[in-house]
């Protein structure tokens, strides 16, 4: 719209759209994720155009410091957003070095907020917003200094924006401490008079090292909303990592033909060459600032929720994409795909608070398995008895596993609507024989399913040694009833089913740990398995699972029924013989389907 | 396995605003950086080494043993990355 209105519209309308879109500072030309258009970059010129450019709304960037002066800041600069915890004063200022190191707060916090129409450098998304800066990263960083910097203001900071963490060398495994954790726990539950703290986090730039963003506590954490990158020809950045807990997705650079971001630098400068996941983060959060003007009610988990309906999968490039119970595209890689402002700011003007987090935490009993070399074993939990979760939001497999090489282990988990979501990839640089410890591996891939039913975790063993699983506990976040009141159950899956047509049947036939094949064959779009099994029907259990059905009910995934579970049918022993030939094969899949 | 030890302390003094956390901070020779979150509050001991491999028992033991305290914790650095 912005590209074909500019050069020779002569209406007195459409001059004065694009005048509320022609800025002159000079970068503004090269800041291709904003304007280059046809669908090819987050839709925030839109939601300018309405006038939403995060006025009202504080960002506060958590790094080495904020060049509160700059010219392109300091109409912006907010100093109840912004805190010293190196020095203990009040004023943000970078520390100055031969080699510009501490320059990587002050130009996250242009990208966000950088002044519009100052004939001075870049714009940033949330131009209206108001932004500060903690200096924490340029120093011992401790749990104290992180939960510090976490919890600065909470009553008066609404969203804040973090470009760092652990190593993402790919062989370690960390997360917040106990002050940390309890500074994000206190920020959702009471930040911003109780609707919750917004705490934005980069996903990690260790692809290169074959890293797991799942192994980085902070982008694991159901209290960030953890951002990763797409190059400007919408495909996986070289580092960037692939992991289950990423929610959407921003632009960022890539290869050396690549462009790169925009923003502010130290020494009242400018550059056009910010990278990595560093630069998503706080493209996100100024994206939040758009979408918390629209609507200062919104909840952390209001959202989240709405990055989830909004985000999108077109011109995103990555074999890992798939299609979810409720038929959701989304992707190791991207999340739910490249982030939407303009229609962020829509959803949000009419959105109803969603309803009460509920969390149902199970323990698998009698974890103890050995998991040989070059093996791998599947574990079963039947989820029945969480009946306060109906929809899902955020999963947790908590894991307890004993390894002599941790990078050898993979972990994928399948929910009771067959999505299956990696939880853990092998990291060929992760010597450590810790293993894991109660590591809390987060999904969102299952957003918006049900989560009764059979979920099933593999844990392969790529290594030389035995490996051994002790503990299992899934913990399940979400809601009792839809998060909207005009979601009726279900309604969701099929909508989305019919924009992405009949390439997503699931094959549902497989090898369960004991090597038998399973007696009902799922068809079709949709795994849900409604929660009407009967549980009289079973003539012997084993830890919750059900191993045999007295007639005439049916084997389903561990449990029976007297009817067959919605998108399954009854199956004979000759479909065995046949399908597993057949179902190899997608297209044929679906024609049977 | 954190990393080495710093020469600050979180500790949780219930009640500790009305110049509680300031006096106990200074009865042990501390500094009190300030708050971090509710009655928790950031301390620095200035004779106490920025870097070590060993923890400052002796003064985790005053802390410990004052009974205005709840909880002490010297503080380990901790690797971060910016991205």
């Amino acid at each position: 719209d912005f590209i074909r209105m500019r050069p020779s519209r002569t209406s007195s309308r459409a001059m004065s759209l694009v005048d509320a879109v022609s800025f002159d500072d000079p970068k503004w030309p090269q800041m291709w994720y904003l304007n280059r258009g046809n669908g090819l970059d987050m839709n925030v010129i839109p939601a300018w155009k309405e006038g939403i450019t995060g006025k009202g709304v504080v960002v506060t960037i958590l790094d080495d410091g904020l060049e509160s002066n700059h010219p392109d800041i300091e109409q912006n600069y907010d100093p109840k957003a912004s805190y010293d915890v190196n020095s203990h004063d009040d004023d943000p200022m970078p520390h100055y070095d031969m080699t510009d190191s501490n320059r990587h707060g002050t130009r996250c916090a242009g990208e966000v907020a950088a002044t519009a129409n100052n004939s001075f450098c870049a714009v940033g998304i949330a131009y209206g917003a108001s932004v500060g800066g903690v200096r924490m990263l340029d120093g011992d960083v401790t749990d104290a200094v992180e939960a510090r910097s976490l919890s600065l203001n909470p009553q008066h900071i609404d969203i804040y924006s973090a470009s760092w963490g652990p190593d993402d060398d790919g062989k370690t495994v960390d997360g917040p401490g106990e002050l940390a954790s309890r500074a994000f726990i206190e920020g959702t539950t009471k930040g911003r008079g109780g609707k919750g703290s917004i705490f934005i986090w980069a996903s990690g730039n260790g692809g290169r090292e074959m890293d797991n963003c799942n192994c980085d506590g902070y982008t694991n954490s159901i209290w960030t909303l953890s951002i990763s990158s797409a190059t400007e020809e919408g495909n996986v950045p070289w580092y960037s990592e692939k992991c289950s807990s990423t929610l959407a997705t921003t632009y960022s650079s890539g290869g050396q033909s690549e462009k790169q971001v925009v923003t502010t630098d130290l020494h009242h400068s400018c550059t056009a060459s910010h990278t990595g996941t560093s630069a998503s983060a706080p493209l996100a959060a100024g994206i939040a600032a758009l979408v918390l003007q629209s609507n200062q009610n919104l909840t952390w988990r209001d959202l989240q929720h709405i990055v989830v309906r909004t985000a999108k999968p077109a011109n995103l490039k990555d074999s890992s994409w798939s299609i979810n119970g409720v038929g959701r595209r989304v992707s190791h890689s991207f999340g739910y795909g490249l982030m939407d402002a303009s229609d962020m700011v829509r959803v949000a003007r009419t959105w109803k608070t969603v309803p009460e987090q509920q969390r149902c935490e199970i323990n698998a009993p009698h974890v103890d398995k050995a998991i040989p070399p070059r093996k791998h074993i599947t574990l079963q939990l039947a989820v029945n008895h969480c009946l306060s979760v109906n929809y899902l939001e955020h999963v947790q497999a908590k894991i307890t596993l004993t390894s002599q090489r941790r990078g050898d282990i993979q972990l994928y988990l399948r929910s009771p609507a067959n999505t299956r979501v990696t939880l853990l990839t092998s990291r060929i640089h992760d010597n450590s024989r810790s293993g894991f410890n109660q590591w809390p591996f987060m999904s969102v891939h299952t957003w918006g399913e049900s989560p009764h039913g059979n979920w099933q975790l593999e844990i392969h063993n790529e290594g030389r040694y035995m490996a051994q699983i002790t503990q299992w506990d899934m913990i399940l976040y979400g809601t009792e009833v839809p998060s909207q009141p005009d979601d009726e159950p279900n309604k969701s899956q099929r909508n989305q089913f019919n924009l992405y047509g009949n390439d997503m049947a699931h094959n549902d036939i497989e090898h369960d740990a004991s090597g038998q094949w399973r007696n009902m064959q799922q068809v079709g779009e949709v795994g849900m398995a409604q929660d009407r099994s009967n549980a009289a029907a079973c003539l012997k259990w084993n830890d919750q699972k059900c191993l045999e059905c007295q007639e005439p009910s049916y084997f389903y995934q561990d449990l029976c029924y007297d009817e067959c579970p919605q998108h399954t049918y009854p199956q004979t022993h000759a479909d065995e013989l046949d399908l597993d030939v057949e179902l190899s094969d997608p297209d044929i899949t679906a024609a049977n389907a | 396995n954190g990393g080495h030890y710093t020469h600050t302390w979180a500790v949780h003094i219930p009640n500790g605003d009305n110049g509680i956390a300031d006096a106990v901070a200074k009865e042990h020779g501390f500094v009190n950086l300030g708050k971090i979150f509710d009655d928790h509050y950031h301390f620095a001991h200035h004779k106490v080494s920025k870097r070590s491999l060993t923890p400052a028992s002796h003064h985790q033991t005053r802390l410990d043993l004052d009974e205005r305290v709840h909880w002490a914790k010297q503080q380990r650095a901790k690797s971060r990355s910016k991205r």
